[in-house]
């Protein structure tokens, strides 16, 4: 439908990302930014709060900031 | 914005603080 958001914030998407290559927290934001998802500031935290926590990603640091990342 | 960007990764970072 034309109303449609073009990106979809799912547990599969963050995955892909993270398999892809480290990212830290506001990189995953960017990925979903809420005018693509056409979900709320807070609904974009929560539920990718639930993702990681289920996704359970390895962490690194990165140039002193935390990335998360996963292997297949 | 960035602000706001700024403000949703210190939200996120901080629902997540347990398990990082």
């Amino acid at each position: 439908t034309p109303s449609s958001s073009d990106v979809q914030l799912t547990e599969e998407a963050v995955r892909r990302y993270l398999i892809r290559k480290p990212m830290t927290t506001k990189d995953l934001l960017k990925k979903f930014q809420t005018k693509r998802t056409g979900l709320s500031s807070e609904q974009t935290v929560n539920v990718l709060a639930q993702i990681l926590k289920r996704l359970n990603p390895e962490r690194k640091n990165v140039n002193d900031k935390m990335h998360f990342y996963l292997t297949e | 914005s960035s602000s706001e960007a700024d403000e949703m990764a210190a939200a996120l970072e901080a629902e997540l603080n347990d398990f990082m």
